[in-house]
């Protein structure tokens, strides 16, 4: 494994998007995985949509029928998967645009499918074979507690205490080997997370978290999804 | 061992923790220049005083990350005026579902030599 990659600097991740007020960062997350996915298999990176899934995905799981995708009441990102293999896939973003809002009817329009998802999967709570999905497969759809996200600014987080009850969709896009912690007098390796609060979060949009030790859950809930090649 | 959990107890002047009480020593003007910068506008002068006890709190939150995460900088964000409850309702959203994620496949391991 090389000691640091980054999606961002081969082509993989699109721009920073904002969700707005909307429990729908799951959206996004599975979104952002399949931008990935694509791209790796068609060489084009295209933005796709987050509404459509808002809109039409109301996949529940098998197991329990009552936890749903429900908009910007929230879902899953592996439910997410399903439903795009099922429906056909995702449009774009121009053709489908994000509105912040579920209130609106699906419109959902199969012949305008811009990526396809060809199959997804589970990655162990291993931060070697976690980065070894992210290079070999692309950016990877993770949950995070983001009790922290709320007063991050900037740096790498790594904080001593924190919930693994995640709550948040987000992205891995790529990791450093070298993130400096003053406090622990060493450099620390950290995953780079996209987000999707807009630019004005984070550094520009991103997220640096600790790597190796599980922090805030962001290791136990990782998923990989590959695209159609086309 | 470096990971042992150590809480730092005191406060340190070279460390963010000085300049987080001088963020709670002016939440006044701090308010004020969050207001600007992130557009925020209220329905009346009651919801302004509300917001502007949860933009404190979250002041003395930031400060408690700051001591909890000293590698990471926090502070005043565009979800300063939310109470977590607020902020987990309005931007989270992600249902985590244990059993769900168990009857997916597990990716094959991966090589990771070289």
């Amino acid at each position: 494994l090389p000691s640091d990659f980054d999606w961002r600097d081969r082509g993989a991740v699109t721009g920073v998007k904002d969700q707005g007020s909307c429990g729908s960062c799951w959206s996004f997350s599975a979104a952002a995985a399949l931008e990935g996915a694509n791209y790796l298999a068609t060489g084009h990176l295209i933005s796709l949509s987050e509404q459509q899934m808002v809109d039409c995905d109301h996949t529940c799981d098998d197991s329990e029928p009552d936890a749903c995708d429900e908009g910007c009441n929230g879902g899953l990102m592996t439910t997410a998967f399903e439903y795009l293999l099922k429906s056909g896939g995702l449009e774009t973003e121009k053709d489908y645009p994000y509105t912040g809002t579920d209130r609106g009817a699906c419109k959902f329009d199969k012949s305008e499918v811009a990526a396809s998802v060809s199959n997804f999967s589970v990655v162990s709570v291993d931060e070697d074979q976690i980065a070894a999905n992210l290079v070999k497969h692309g950016p990877l759809a993770v949950g995070i507690n983001a009790v922290f996200m709320q007063t991050y600014i900037g740096g790498v987080s790594c904080p001593y205490i924190c919930s693994k009850h995640q709550d948040h969709g987000v992205l891995i896009v790529g990791y450093g080997s070298a993130g400096y912690a003053p406090i622990r007098l060493k450099d620390k390796p950290y995953w780079i997370i996209k987000n999707s609060w807009g630019q004005n979060w984070g550094e520009h949009g991103y997220y640096k978290i600790c790597k190796g030790r599980n922090i805030c859950g962001v290791e136990a809930m990782v998923s990989t999804v590959s695209a159609v090649t086309s | 061992d470096e990971e042992t959990l150590i809480r730092q107890v005191v406060d340190s002047a070279s460390t963010a923790g000085g300049s987080k009480d001088d963020l709670l020593l002016n939440a006044d003007a701090h308010f004020s220049s969050f207001l600007r910068d992130f557009g925020k506008n209220y329905s009346g002068p009651e919801e302004h005083a509300h917001r502007f006890k949860v933009f404190k709190a979250n002041l003395r939150r930031a400060r408690r990350h700051q001591k909890l995460d000293p590698s990471a900088v926090h502070g005043i964000t565009k979800f300063s005026d939310l109470t977590p409850a607020e902020f987990r309702r309005m931007y989270l959203g992600l249902r985590k579902n244990r059993r769900s994620f168990r009857t997916i496949h597990d990716a094959p391991n991966l090589p990771t030599n070289d």
